[in-house]
């Protein structure tokens, strides 16, 4: 079987102004992520999992993705984050939710997944869990950025001016020229 | 949110995503991400799957799981299954989403009813991604 890694960097209407900077990430999560399918000298092959991983963190990471740092800001100005592990071989998995401060929530899933008998914890007790498995807990709010501000500002003026926001904007397009409250 | 989905050279599928979910929740509120079989799934046998998108919609539709069914019961191939559970999600909940899939074939599945997603895939050493609909970009790895 030929090695594959796939990536995406979110669905929305993402502005112009948007782009490069997403498939720039992209692609440096690819060359993260493939270094763990394909032996270099002296690495050998990691694995499927290894290499998801290794290609989410890159964009958590990363500003211009809805995920770790850039993430998007709840209606109180605060970022809530969740992620999802799974390998196909025995379908384990993990999965977290309702964490803040912590720049990989894809890592404290597959921890989920390796060092409990679980598969999905949320909450106080994730963060706990994260914490106490050698998590770095962040200074609070440092996941937010300008572009988080602005797309929240105009999410509040679009309800003060009693527009539609069922579908919130899923990335962030605090630039987003038009007005249009775009769907998802 | 982002997403990653890879098999390796023994066949062994995995995914993974991850999110800050929708600007302007309600805090407490829990999106498809962590939800496996709406933002995430994996299995050997059909495939991996990671969705990005309006997160109520993809997880009362259970986007991946509907992908995994099109491939194991309706024998569709990733691209076609990915694109008819994303169209018929839209269809029927009007949200919109995206989705990356791989099934055990090796074969790719990419579509979204978005304005715009994100995807990038590595293959035989070339990068080949894009952002809009019907374009794709193309350089070596």
């Amino acid at each position: 079987m030929e090695p594959i890694l796939i990536v995406h960097g979110g669905a929305g209407n993402i502005t112009d102004a948007r782009c490069p900077g997403k498939l720039n990430g992209m692609k440096q999560a690819l060359r993260a992520g493939i270094k763990h399918l394909i032996p270099t000298e002296g690495l050998s092959a990691g694995s499927a999992l290894d290499a998801v991983e290794a290609a989410v963190c890159i964009m958590e990471c990363d500003e211009n993705f809805n995920a770790g740092y850039g993430a998007c800001l709840n209606l109180e100005e605060k970022v809530e984050l969740e992620a999802s592990i799974m390998e196909g071989g025995e379908l384990k998995a993990g999965c977290v939710t309702l964490l803040h401060d912590i720049m990989h929530p894809i890592s404290v899933a597959r921890c989920v997944m390796q060092n409990t008998k679980h598969t999905f914890l949320g909450g106080v007790a994730a963060q706990k869990f994260a914490l106490e498995h050698g998590f770095e807990q962040l200074p609070e709010d440092s996941l937010i950025t300008e572009d988080a501000r602005l797309a929240l500002k105009e999410f509040k003026e679009c309800q003060a001016k009693g527009l539609d926001t069922t579908f919130a904007r899923t990335e962030l397009d605090a630039n987003q020229k038009s007005n249009e409250q775009g769907p998802s | 949110t982002v997403g990653a989905v890879a098999i390796d050279r023994n066949g062994n599928i995995a995914a993974a995503t991850s999110t800050g979910g929708i600007t302007g929740k309600v805090s407490g509120r829990i999106g498809d991400t962590p939800l496996l079989g709406c933002g995430t799934y994996a299995d050997n046998l059909l495939g991996g799957v990671s969705t990005t998108g309006h997160g109520e919609t993809i997880m009362r539709f259970n986007l991946a799981q509907k992908i995994m069914g099109k491939i194991r019961y309706e024998k569709k191939t990733a691209q076609v299954a990915t694109e008819e559970a994303c169209k018929e999600m839209t269809g029927r909940l009007i949200g919109t989403g995206g989705a990356i899939t791989i099934d055990p074939q090796g074969q790719l599945g990419i579509y979204w009813t978005s304005q715009r997603m994100g995807w990038a895939y590595v293959k035989s050493g070339e990068i080949f991604y894009g952002i809009d609909h019907g374009k794709q970009l193309k350089e070596p790895l």
